[in-house]
């Protein structure tokens, strides 16, 4: 009955993942390793991001006054909406993730507070390959070489994403495996702040507990991968609060807007 | 609550979309 339970748990976190992300990794792999339909526009240099403003994202830079500022400030305002995008996408999950919503809702705001940013770096590995990144729905892609040759201190916003990922991305997660590592990353018992630890801690456990019998399972070859993947747990709150900081330096030195969404959950993180 | 005014909106009620 406990295995029926968990199986059930799994088969439930699964769907709302893709239910409620409109980008996952095997969706990102068809586009990445060219089987997909129509090719990525790929951006490499500014006459190919001019293009690809007009285009793919002509609604994040149109009509705001964006379209004027310099290049480095108009990528970080694209990255600002997709990051808005994904909590949104966050937020709908992990009211989906069994138990979630019966937690004290002032919980349930720090859990997407301090767990949003490490689920979108965990996930954005799925969009990315050593050479760049599937942006605008998987309808373009942006060399990492064109982002590193962005001025400082934007030029050092991805290049860490990158190195995560590619080492996250040598553990060959399928979708099934990152729903849980997903949900394990926001139903996370030591947030600073949280009221109840206690009742999160019981459905951390269970989650926890639900993804190690599923690596089993969905990878028998590789009987490390459970430690390894609790390693990367502690690795994306690193490459977090390092964000974190990078982007406090551009709000005090740069003239760029932070969404007030993007602010809540920054404001006080670390 | 004041502080995270936007993410509880969210928590409550997933119709409303936030602006870009």
């Amino acid at each position: 009955a406990q295995l029926a339970d968990q199986k059930t748990l799994a088969k439930q976190i699964y769907e709302a993942y893709l239910k409620n992300f409109n980008m996952n990794k095997s969706k990102a792999r068809v586009i990445l390793t060219g089987k997909a339909s129509t090719p990525p526009f790929v951006i490499h240099d500014m006459d190919t991001l001019r293009l690809a403003e007009k285009t793919l994202v002509a609604k994040m830079v149109g009509n705001n006054g964006i379209q004027n500022k310099e290049v480095e400030v108009r990528i970080f305002h694209c990255c600002q909406c997709t990051s808005v995008e994904t909590v949104t996408e966050l937020t709908e999950f992990a009211k989906s993730v069994p138990g979630f919503v019966g937690l004290d809702l002032n919980d349930q705001v720090t859990l997407l507070k301090y767990g949003v940013y490490e689920a979108m770096f965990a996930m954005l590995a799925s969009s990315m390959n050593k050479d760049g990144l599937l942006v605008a729905y998987g309808n373009g892609f942006i060399t990492r070489e064109f982002l590193k040759s962005l001025r400082k201190p934007f030029s050092d916003m991805m290049e860490p994403k990158f190195e995560f990922a590619m080492k996250f991305n040598a553990l060959e997660l399928d979708d099934s495996d990152l729903a849980l590592f997903v949900a394990a990353i926001i139903c996370c018992g030591d947030r600073p702040g949280l009221v109840n630890v206690g009742h999160i801690e019981k459905m951390q456990e269970r989650i926890v507990q639900v993804l190690r019998l599923h690596l089993q399972s969905n990878h028998p070859d590789d009987a490390f991968l459970f430690p390894k993947l609790l390693q990367k747990l502690a690795d994306l709150r690193q490459l977090v609060t390092e964000h974190a900081q990078l982007v406090q330096e551009i709000k005090k030195t740069e003239d760029t807007s932070l969404h007030p969404l993007l602010q809540e959950i920054y404001r006080d993180m670390y | 609550k004041e502080k995270h005014k936007i993410l509880h909106r969210l928590l409550q009620n997933s119709s409303s979309p936030v602006d870009l």
